[in-house]
């Protein structure tokens, strides 16, 4: 009876952990801030829907972002699509950790999306963003 | 502080406030590129609005997710980063005096064009259902800008293109008018006057109504819209805020 309860306490708190990130519109997987995984890609979705926009907005009715968040320790395999630099770097980081700061995990290839909304003179406007959701991730 | 090693990437975690939730809603659509506020609930006027306009913008926004996907982007849509389609519009028609030459007229407001976009091309987009006076004949339908209209004398009109067809065709007839756009970029807040002729092959005036050519009293399916193709032509500043 106990466990269930444990892991029940557990449930909710990742689902608060959950709900305090979900801004109104923004949903993320929940876990990507706390284990201690390699860098990697997240979800990340944008509701339009829960922003309150859909009397503007056509399509779509959000988009996953994603975004990129996990360690970049030394040494890093290729999944992590690190630089030779970002190699140097996180060396060096192991020896002088108070000189030189970590490697990032940061995006390494973004697309665009399209947004398709009504303007206040009620014409319909196709606008293509650039660089909105991310498509990989790696260590730099 | 340094000393306590806190997990590298925890964001802090507290409710926003109202205005902040506003604040950061206003963010996310000028990230977007987004006007400011949403267009306020459709009000009932809004369901009279021409449907033209957003099915054929449907069907643009499809074929901009496929060309992101590696498909085959459709005309003037690889090029530009905005599309604009304007039903504003205003239309006038001369077609009752027997002498003057028959023509149909459309205006367009403008203000809605952001500043810092280039225009990469642009269409007058009306439909045609089959005419059957004259039958089975050749048409030849001309689209101009005016320029500048006077009280006494014929408007100056600017030359924009000119299409030929068949009496009985059917379909949306596609004018192509980017060479106004010139003008209408120097000067947004004027209305862009579109004039439309007909002459049949003898070079007899026609009237564009009785051409099949399709007004505001169209279904709302039918009626003719402007398309704009537009390209930032520099990387939008955000101011900070």
């Amino acid at each position: 009876a106990v466990r269930p309860l444990k892991r029940k306490r557990q449930l909710n708190k990742t689902n608060q952990m959950q709900h305090s990130n979900k801004h109104a519109g923004v949903f993320d997987d929940g876990h990507g801030s706390r284990g201690r995984d390699v860098c990697r890609r997240h979800e990340l979705y944008v509701s339009f829907r829960d922003l309150g926009w859909l009397d503007s907005v056509i399509a779509p009715q959000g988009y996953s972002a994603y975004y990129c968040a996990g360690e970049c320790n030394y040494p890093m395999n290729s999944s992590m699509n690190s630089t030779n630099h970002a190699n140097m770097q996180a060396l060096i980081h192991l020896t002088k950790p108070d000189v030189v700061p970590k490697v990032c995990c940061v995006p390494t290839e973004l697309s665009a999306i399209s947004v398709l909304y009504y303007d206040r003179s009620n014409n319909v406007i196709l606008r293509k963003e650039r660089n909105m959701v991310v498509q990989a991730c790696g260590c730099h | 502080s340094g000393h306590r090693l806190r997990p590298p990437y925890v964001f802090p975690q507290r409710r926003l406030g109202i205005h902040e939730r506003r604040d950061m809603q206003r963010e996310i659509l000028a990230v977007l590129g987004l006007p400011e506020l949403p267009r306020p609930r459709a009000s009932p006027a809004a369901s009279r609005q021409p449907a033209s306009a957003p099915l054929f913008m449907l069907d643009l926004y499809h074929a901009m997710a496929d060309d992101d996907n590696g498909g085959p982007p459709p005309p003037h849509l690889g090029r530009s980063d905005l599309v604009m389609s304007f039903v504003n519009m205003v239309e006038r028609d001369r077609t009752l005096d027997y002498q003057e030459p028959h023509w149909k007229e459309f205006l367009f407001d403008l203000t809605q064009i952001p500043a810092g976009e280039a225009v990469t091309a642009a269409e007058f987009r009306i439909y045609k259902e089959p005419s059957t006076h004259p039958l089975n004949t050749t048409l030849h339908v001309s689209m101009f800008e005016v320029v500048q209209e006077h009280s006494n004398r014929e408007s100056d009109l600017f030359f924009l293109d000119l299409q030929t067809l068949r009496s009985g065709d059917e379909g949306w007839l596609v004018l192509d008018i980017t060479a106004a756009s010139d003008r209408w970029l120097l000067s947004h807040n004027k209305d862009l006057g579109l004039r439309l002729y007909v002459e049949t092959q003898d070079g007899h005036s026609m009237d564009p109504g009785l051409a099949g050519l399709l007004g505001q009293q169209a279904p709302r399916s039918r009626q003719p819209f402007m398309v704009g193709f537009f390209r930032a032509s520099q990387s939008p500043v955000r101011a900070p805020r």
